[in-house]
């Protein structure tokens, strides 16, 4: 799915994407 | 690094060069936050070793809806981990190349 993005008012991009695959195995 | 429940890793290769390196973040643990997290994935952000401070990057995300304010204070801690560990690697690997 295309990652979300958002743009603070201070300029930074913050991109959502899916946690790393090999990540949610661990929670 | 004390486990926060929230994770921060390296977006990249460290080159061990650049200013400004991408990091990703996300939620291992909800239990361990007090404000209610929406957001399930990871969120992926620029950080500029030399000038951003992690507790700032923390409030831009609040601000940016990822997490509550009562969270800022263990967001901040995670980011300021992290990035004390790429500092203190790139500070290893240049005194062992001297």
């Amino acid at each position: 799915s295309p990652s979300a993005q958002v743009v603070h008012s201070a300029g930074r991009r913050f991109i959502v994407s899916p946690v790393p695959e090999d990540r949610l195995k661990e929670q | 690094a004390e486990d926060t429940g929230v994770r921060v890793e390296l977006a990249e290769e460290d080159d061990g060069k650049k200013a400004s390196i991408a990091l990703k973040l996300w939620v291992e643990d909800h239990k361990k936050l007090k404000g209610k997290y929406k957001e399930s994935g990871a969120i992926e952000f620029s950080f500029d070793l030399e000038k951003d401070v992690p507790e700032v990057v923390a409030q831009e995300m609040v601000e940016s809806g990822f997490f509550h304010e009562s969270d800022v204070k263990t967001v901040g801690k995670s980011i300021r981990d992290r990035v004390a560990l790429i500092k203190w690697r790139r500070a290893r690997t240049v005194s062992a190349a001297a």
